[in-house]
């Protein structure tokens, strides 16, 4: 029988989770010294 | 000219981007601002040039194939702009 994987594995892309965190520190020194 | 034609495919592919972040960073509504913020502080040489074309057709195909990397898709995008910019932060005199 075919197994059921699981589409969502990129769900959590550590790559992605890094990009979001840098680009939401620079925003939030943006608006800080804005 | 070329220039204008990619200025009006530039403008047409940043807003099919922003459209694209608008859905998916709902949780976050100060990312957008934050890339329309850089886009306008961008030359507008470069808004009217082949490689701002060439970034955004690549980030849009690629965020829309892969929406889990969308932010390091953005980060890409601010990145460049910022290279770019008009305007940079000059320190304040002591």
């Amino acid at each position: 029988d075919p197994v059921n994987v699981d589409d969502d594995e990129d769900e959590d892309d550590p790559e992605n989770r890094i990009a979001k965190k840098m680009l939401l520190e620079e925003i939030q020194a943006n608006i800080t010294t804005d | 000219g070329s220039k204008k034609c990619y200025q009006l495919e530039n403008e047409k592919l940043f807003e099919e981007f922003v459209d694209l972040c608008k859905k998916q960073t709902g949780e976050h509504p100060e990312v957008v601002p934050f890339l329309c913020n850089k886009r306008q502080r961008a030359r507008p040489t470069f808004l009217a040039s082949a490689e701002l074309r060439n970034v955004l057709s690549r980030v849009l195909s690629r965020a829309q194939a892969r929406p889990t990397k969308l932010y390091v898709y953005i980060n890409e995008l601010c990145t460049l702009l910022k290279a770019h910019s008009t305007k940079r932060k000059v320190p304040l005199t002591p």
